[in-house]
């Protein structure tokens, strides 16, 4: 408590082990150790708090990143494709999202993309309701790239302002569910000019080292324009997070912190180092 | 590989014969960044590395032939003993129907899981199974419990979702066994356990239904936290086995070695896609190699 001691071994030991035990990771960890270790070095960190802060402020410039952490949609209409592993998070955080849009005065088309799923679109379908969005869905087993196209019709038909299209859950490590992703990627870039304007993947805060992988291979096959990290509200810190921001430079753009329509919350880098780093 | 890591490690040995102390703490240190990188717990991992160390002393294996080849041969006996003992099977009742209770976070697979379970149990055990639906905040849960159990060929019982989880799973399993099945597997809402209404409400299920199993289902990707989920659940529900999830992926699933360690716990089963018969039984051989990686 107090006094920070840099020449201590055990200290450097037990900052390594906070940045693992939050899952952001050996690679991200060592960049941040080396950061800090140089600060110590020029004798900028003599408390527990210069420590923590440093931590903070190290962390925040290796999560920049070239893209924009807020969502755009200034195009008319934009649309949002939502994808992921299995289990994420994908189909509520659509009807959070159609919620706060629907409260700002946006139109919304919401699109069940998943046609695999036991009661996929019957889930996606009350979101929608409850949000007072307009509903796009097909038959079980139909074609995700069909329901891509309806939606946009919808929206030009509406005039809605926000395509949400959900999509069925699945691992990067299945090829022929990717191409699928690929292909309805290319049915929104071929149907409207400048579609999907944002592509965002779900990462569970409480995956480790896979959320690196996942990122990664969803990044390659339909170019994720920003993170939405669910779950934060339990008791993972979604280290990970700062390993895509910083290894992939794949921003965070949206958090999910339960399971109410209002639990989404735009990115803010100093709240989530904060808690990462009391 | 790790082994090839090692190989890479002493690869100027030829010349020396035995390795030095330097190249033993080298080589714990490869293993250690391959288990964090696997998701094992870093305190798992400690302490592991810890009793490696020691074997690799008592085996005398800086004076081995093929010391890398050695090295992986120790650690991976050392993972499969840590993840080896322990009940694969169920616990069967010896009178009246066996109870099943499903328990989890959020998303890792219950509600597909009960479907698979309840299919295996009826093709591997000759058992009649029923599920009973106690999730009533997600959205169409009952209707996709509903819609996976009708795929199995298994009853659910409902009672939609204005009722008390406890009452619908006290009168399921009522209802289950009335009509006759001998194995009743009941899907509950995932919750976060640190939720202490949702934990008193598993807490409260169990009490009144009184399973013969309580199986913590485990997505496979999860990090670090999931010893002190696993602990959660554990001190408040006192589960008797885990369900490992998602492994169809390339989640290296250290996740499952740390809940083993830790709350000595067993893997029962490892679950391996999203089609109703991606169930197995675990083997902690095959699963040793893959936390390795
Ligand atoms: N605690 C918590 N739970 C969440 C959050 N976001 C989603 N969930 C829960 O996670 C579970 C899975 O959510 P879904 O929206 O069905 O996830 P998905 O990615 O669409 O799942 P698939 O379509 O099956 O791949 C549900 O029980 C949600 O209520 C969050 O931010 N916090
Ligand atoms: N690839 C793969 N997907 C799986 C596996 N098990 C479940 N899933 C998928 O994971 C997602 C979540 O499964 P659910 O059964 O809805 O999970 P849950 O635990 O009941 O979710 P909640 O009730 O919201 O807590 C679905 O998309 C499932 O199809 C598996 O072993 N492999
Ligand atoms: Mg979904
Ligand atoms: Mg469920």
């Amino acid at each position: 408590v107090g006094a920070f001691d840099p020449e201590d071994a055990a200290t450097w030991e037990r900052i390594e082990e906070g940045l693992i035990a939050a899952d952001v990771g050996v690679t991200s960890t060592v960049a941040i150790v080396e950061r800090l270790e140089a600060e110590a070095a020029a004798g900028r960190l003599t408390t527990a708090q210069d420590l923590a802060a440093a931590l903070r402020r190290i962390a925040a410039e290796l999560m920049r990143t070239e893209q924009s952490d807020r969502i755009d949609i200034t195009a008319n209409p934009t649309v949002v494709m939502m994808v992921g592993v299995n289990g994420t998070g994908k189909t509520t955080t659509i009807g959070k999202l159609a919620s706060r849009l629907g409260a700002h005065g946006h139109g919304v088309v919401v699109a069940a993309g998943d046609t695999f799923r036991a009661a996929a679109a019957e889930q996606l379908a009350v979101w929608a309701e409850r949000s007072g969005a307009e509903f796009v869905r097909t038959h079980d087993g139909g074609d995700p790239g069909a329901v891509a196209w309806d939606a946009i019709e919808k929206a030009s038909e509406t005039g809605a302002g926000v395509v949400l299209l959900d999509t069925a859950g699945r691992l990067h490590t299945k090829t022929n569910l990717m191409a699928e992703l690929e292909k309805v990627h290319r049915v929104l870039e071929r149907q409207l000019p400048g579609a999907p304007h944002e592509t965002l993947l779900s990462i569970d805060a409480t995956t480790g080292q896979n959320g690196m992988r996942q990122a990664k291979e969803f990044a390659a096959a339909v170019d994720v324009t920003g993170i939405v990290l669910t779950k934060l509200d339990g008791t993972s810190k979604g280290g990970i997070a700062v390993a895509i921001a910083h290894e992939l430079g794949i921003p965070i753009k949206l958090v999910g912190i339960g399971e109410g329509v209002d639990d989404l919350q735009p990115f803010d880098a100093d709240d989530f180092l904060q808690a990462l780093f009391p | 590989t790790l082994q090839e890591k090692l190989e890479g490690t002493f690869a100027g040995l030829r010349s020396k014969g035995k390795l030095t102390e330097d190249d033993i703490a080298g080589a714990l240190r490869e293993i250690r960044l391959a288990l964090l990188e696997a998701d094992v717990n870093f305190k798992v991992v400690k302490s592991f590395v810890a009793t490696v160390k020691d074997r690799l002393a008592d085996e005398k294996v800086h004076e081995a032939l093929q010391p890398a080849q050695q090295i992986v041969k120790v650690v991976n006996e050392e993972l499969v003993a840590l993840m080896g003992t322990g009940q694969s099977k169920l616990t069967f009742s010896q009178r009246g129907p066996t109870i099943v209770l499903m328990a989890g976070l959020q998303g890792s697979g219950k509600t597909t899981t009960t479907a698979k379970l309840a299919k295996l149990l009826r093709e591997q055990d000759g058992k009649t199974p029923a599920l009973v639906a106690c999730d009533v905040y997600r959205p169409a849960a009952i209707d996709q419990l509903k819609t996976v159990g009708a795929q199995v060929g298994v009853p659910v019982y409902e009672q939609g979702t204005d009722k008390d989880p406890v009452e619908i799973a006290k009168w399921g399993v009522q209802q289950a066994t009335d009509a006759g099945a001998d194995v009743i597997i009941v899907d509950t809402a995932g919750r976060l356990d640190i939720d202490e209404q949702l934990m008193g409400e598993l807490v409260a299920i169990k009490k009144a239904i009184k399973p013969h199993n309580v199986l913590l289902v485990l997505d496979s990707m999860t990090g670090q936290e999931a010893v002190s989920v696993a602990e959660r659940f554990d001190a408040a529900v006192a589960f008797d086995g885990v369900i490992l999830t998602k492994l169809d992926g390339d989640a290296r699933g250290g996740a499952a070695l740390s809940v083993k360690s830790v709350t000595g716990k067993p893997i029962k089963f490892v679950a391996l896609g999203e089609q109703l018969d991606a169930l197995e039984y675990f083997h902690p051989d095959r699963m040793a190699s893959r936390i390795l990686g």
